[in-house]
């Protein structure tokens, strides 16, 4: 232990920014751990890190962008959390406002944007032009490879939708295999 | 995906998960980082966990709450989160998975698996002038 006050992070390179901002805000005495996590993880957001915090990154199959984030006190156990966040960039700030002005946990997509939009957090489009860049290669240049779809028609690992259910029958030597597969995920969080 | 925990001057602790997800996912899906237990998990009696990886598998493991759980029962930061991994890679050999836990004494330490390179983790406390950055291999 190097002793408090203390941070630590997934992640070195850019999330080092993280680290040192969030380290940093509690070397002031008014500042409390979970303003701590708040600075740092908004620093993340702020600079998209290695593009999976933030705007930006990770765009959904209609190229959109949506953010996950949630924070937690170490005292009282209450934990704030948004998912799905549309059109809001400081995802990590309407997680401390769910924690600070609700008694929920967890808001999700468009009301969760409203609830952000009700606490002064500004709406704003999450797509760049890197973004929209990235979708048109794995649309038009990658056949929409890879993606998460599966039992479905057209094949989804060989091109793209709009998809339709198969019909799933629990006999088909195929089914167990695609529930416990040892594929991991073609991107990660 | 950043996970960051805190200890403050005083030993009070808090974590936070934000992340955008997957590339390419199904409009609508949720990875683990929201997830209480999940994305991370503190209780300032024992300690804090933060995770990153493969959202769509870790969420059904709720890797930090098993992690800060062992230290309750006793074991080090290093090997509460190899164990939270391990139970992960026994029925999803390929999970991609970085678990960092700390203590609630600022003891930390971390496993991963599944990186085609090498999951790496930060910190800073006390009287350090600067970051340090730790690699941690697959299991």
């Amino acid at each position: 232990s190097p002793g408090w006050p203390m941070v630590i992070n997934t992640w070195g390179g850019p999330f080092v920014n993280a680290t040192d901002a969030a380290y940093e805000a509690l070397l002031r005495r008014d500042v409390s751990a979970l303003d701590a996590v708040e600075i740092g993880c908004t620093v993340c957001e702020e600079n998209q890190c290695d593009g999976s915090v933030g705007f930006g990154g990770s765009p959904d199959e209609n190229c959109e962008t949506t953010l996950d984030a949630m924070i937690m006190d170490g005292v009282t156990m209450k934990s704030g959390a948004v998912a799905g966040l549309r059109r809001i960039k400081n995802a990590i700030g309407v997680a401390r406002a769910v924690l600070e002005y609700t008694s929920h946990t967890l808001l999700a997509g468009d009301l969760a944007t409203q609830f952000a939009i009700d606490n002064g957090f500004q709406e704003e489009n999450l797509t760049t032009d890197a973004t929209l860049a990235r979708c048109a290669t794995w649309r038009e240049g990658n056949n929409c490879q890879p993606n998460y779809r599966q039992n479905v028609s057209p094949d989804a690992s060989a091109g793209c939708g709009p998809y339709t259910p198969l019909a799933l029958d629990s006999s088909s030597p195929d089914y167990f295999g695609l529930i416990a597969p040892d594929a991991a995920q073609a991107s990660h969080d | 995906t950043i996970s960051l925990m805190a200890i403050d001057a005083a030993g009070i602790m808090a974590a936070g998960t934000s992340t955008n997800g997957a590339s390419f996912k199904v409009p609508g899906r949720v990875g683990d980082g929201p997830i209480t237990g999940s994305g991370s998990y503190v209780d300032g009696d024992v300690g804090a966990c933060g995770a990153t990886g493969d959202g769509d598998i870790m969420m059904r493991f709720l890797p930090c709450y098993q992690a800060v759980e062992n230290l309750r029962r006793g074991m080090n930061p290093e090997e509460a989160a190899y164990d939270a991994v391990l139970r992960m890679v026994r029925k999803y050999p390929a999970v991609a998975s970085g678990i960092v836990v700390v203590d609630k004494d600022g003891e930390h330490g971390a496993a991963a698996s599944g990186w085609g390179g090498t999951f790496t983790y930060a910190f800073r406390g006390g009287l350090m002038n600067a970051t340090n950055v730790v690699g941690v291999p697959n299991i």
